[in-house]
């Protein structure tokens, strides 16, 4: 009779390494693991694959509440719907609008993008080049202009013209300067004055890359301005992007795309499943 | 924070005897936690605690600081150490143009921190040409234009698509026109794109730069080691710039970086600004990555 009522204490360390390697981070990896201790002692396991079959089942349960009722892409309930897209210095904003906005003109919604950021160098043309490359049009202003007034204007020109969906796009800004976090603030309130309600979609852009900061940067942009969902870029290279657990559990913000890429349609939606079997590889 | 709780730990311990096994390896969890969640590598920390507990067990309790204090003192040390004993500023030899290629991920900040190494040079009475060498990302010539024209620096670029040939064109340019030092802008790739990476090693055998310098986001996390290696592999850089240090990332990738490529830090990017870069200090970053 085989007692396997104890798993194997190397099998448990080989996961730890490979969650910690994964940027889940010291205390999110501890908790993960507890619950694969209690899901265990219900029963027993014989193997090591075993083992990580039910891992992958528990971590993929713990991002599943990602595929929410809510998708973007099926429940547009106002016109326009407009996305606010945010998130610390080069992540991946400017290029995920792009794809974004490419992925909803292929289902044949309209969509008007806004070069919110007037900051950075050549932020506007960098968004045209996209605007022209996925065929939306695009609202902007000169150099050092008010991005909250390229907002304001650029709801009123999707309301004009009939847009299905405006996305604005907006400058990099860690979290730790509060003037920019104001900045942001005020381009909320005038999306917001706009249009009551606006923006509906609040996207935090995080590169794969960023290691224990991504919780501290995904908790500040909550507090200032509200997240209703992550895209996690640059998951073609490496980096496995496993500070979303933490993100998922501690602020219950989900994935909603993840980035693979350069190209138009390297952004997909998120599949907690496909995510966590990549963990693994 | 760290003092705090060693000092729990070791008050035990005051004024006499030996620091023992029993209390050095309770302090290394606590340590091992800070390293981790200021984004160390896994497998650096291991290697860093191991090398900390030898020099700690068995020294004898100093009698002016606690015993906590004198196991941070250890662990301060033995981590500016290992960040670089010394500032290790840029490399310039006696050839015209001397040339320094910026090379990395996507967006962890290259091309701005073209313009700061521009006007970090330009102040040491350098004249600097930029290069734009960025041919994929859309505007990143334009880019790397208005950052020329924001710092009162010349910046060559044209409409191919052949990289190599741009850089030579630039030497060239840079040797026609009195310029002393090249600062090539890369595109951001992948250290798994064989394409890209060939790429970079053509622009190294052609070019010679005196220094090659990977420009790294300082809230990278455990991934730093893989990126760094193959970087290193491939070309053999000659140090790294660590930037949006002004952000509150500990900054853990810098000792990951250090430890896997041996290769020194020279630079942190501290803000958007073409005046925000600090020549690296190694007992400061070990303070920001012990928290
Ligand atoms: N490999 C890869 N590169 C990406 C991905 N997403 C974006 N990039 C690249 O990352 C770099 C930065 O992208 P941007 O879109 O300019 O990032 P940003 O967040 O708008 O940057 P700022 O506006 O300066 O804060 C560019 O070189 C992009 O091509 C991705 O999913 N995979
Ligand atoms: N706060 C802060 N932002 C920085 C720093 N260095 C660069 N940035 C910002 O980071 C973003 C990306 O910078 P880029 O210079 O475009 O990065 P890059 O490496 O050239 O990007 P690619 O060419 O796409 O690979 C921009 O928003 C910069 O302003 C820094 O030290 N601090
Ligand atoms: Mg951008
Ligand atoms: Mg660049």
């Amino acid at each position: 009779l085989k007692s396997s009522s104890r798993i194997d204490e190397n099998t448990l360390d080989e996961i730890e390494e490979l969650l910690i390697l994964s940027d889940v981070g010291l205390d999110t990896t501890e908790h993960l693991i507890e619950r694969l201790r209690e899901k265990y002692k219900d029963g027993i396991i014989d193997n090591e694959e075993e083992v990580f079959n039910l891992f992958k089942a528990i971590l993929a349960e713990e991002l599943n509440s990602s595929v929410s009722a809510n998708d973007p892409e099926n429940v547009i309930n106002t016109k326009p719907h407009v996305i606010s897209v945010i998130g610390v210095n080069g992540t991946g904003k400017t290029t995920s609008i792009g794809k974004l906005a490419g992925r909803y003109q292929q289902k044949n919604y309209n969509v008007l993008l806004a070069a919110a950021d007037t900051f950075r160098a050549a932020a506007t043309e960098q968004l045209s080049i996209w605007g022209e490359r996925v065929r939306s049009d695009i609202i902007k202003t000169s150099p050092g202009g008010d991005p909250a007034a390229v907002a304001f204007d650029a709801v009123n020109a999707a309301k004009a013209r009939h847009k299905d969906i405006l996305i604005i796009d907006t400058a990099g800004r860690l979290h730790t300067k509060s003037n920019l976090m104001q900045e942001l603030q005020k381009i909320h309130r005038v999306l917001d004055k706009a249009m009551p309600g606006a923006p509906h979609e609040i996207l935090l852009v995080i590169d794969a890359n960023t290691g224990q900061n991504g919780l501290a940067q995904a908790r500040t942009f909550m507090q200032a301005v509200g997240v209703t969902g992550i895209i996690l870029t640059k998951l073609d290279g490496t980096a496995k992007g496993g500070i979303v657990f933490s993100i998922q559990k501690q602020l219950k913000v989900p994935v909603k795309y993840i980035g693979i890429g350069e190209k138009p349609d390297d952004l997909q939606r998120f599949d907690p499943g496909e995510f966590v079997e990549a963990l693994f590889q | 924070e760290i003092s705090e709780k060693f000092d729990g730990i070791f008050k035990r311990l005051r004024g006499h005897g030996k620091l023992s096994e029993k209390n050095i390896s309770e302090s290394m969890r606590e340590v091992r936690r800070v390293l981790l969640e200021a984004d160390v590598n896994y497998k650096v920390v291991k290697q860093f605690i191991a090398s900390v507990e030898k020099k700690a067990v068995g020294q004898d309790v100093l009698k002016s600081i606690t015993p906590g204090q004198q196991v941070i003192k250890i662990i301060h040390d033995e981590l500016a150490g290992l960040m670089g004993e010394k500032q290790e500023p840029l490399t310039f030899s006696n050839r015209i143009p001397g040339t320094i290629m910026l090379v990395g991920l996507q967006g962890s900040g290259k091309t701005t921190t073209a313009g700061k190494l521009a006007t970090f040079i330009q102040q040491k009475g350098r004249k600097p040409l930029l290069v734009a060498a960025d041919v994929y990302r859309p505007a990143a010539v334009e880019q790397l234009r208005i950052v020329g024209r924001e710092i009162d620096t010349m910046v060559y670029s044209d409409e191919g698509k052949d990289v190599v040939k741009i850089c030579k064109e630039a030497e060239s340019f840079a040797k026609e026109h009195l310029h002393d030092t090249l600062i090539i802008d890369t595109a951001g790739r992948l250290h798994v794109d064989e394409t890209m990476m060939d790429e970079l090693d053509r622009l190294k055998s052609e070019l010679h730069p005196e220094e090659i310098l990977f420009v790294a986001d300082g809230m990278t996390g455990q991934d730093a080691v893989n990126t760094a290696k193959v970087f290193t592999e491939a070309l053999d850089f000659t140090g790294v710039i660590l930037t949006k240090m002004d952000g509150d990332a500990r900054g853990g990738a810098a000792l990951s970086v250090r430890a896997v490529t041996g290769k020194p830090i020279k630079f942190l990017g501290v803000g958007e600004k073409y005046n925000q870069i600090e020549v690296f200090h190694p007992a400061r970053m070990a303070s920001r990555i012990l928290g």
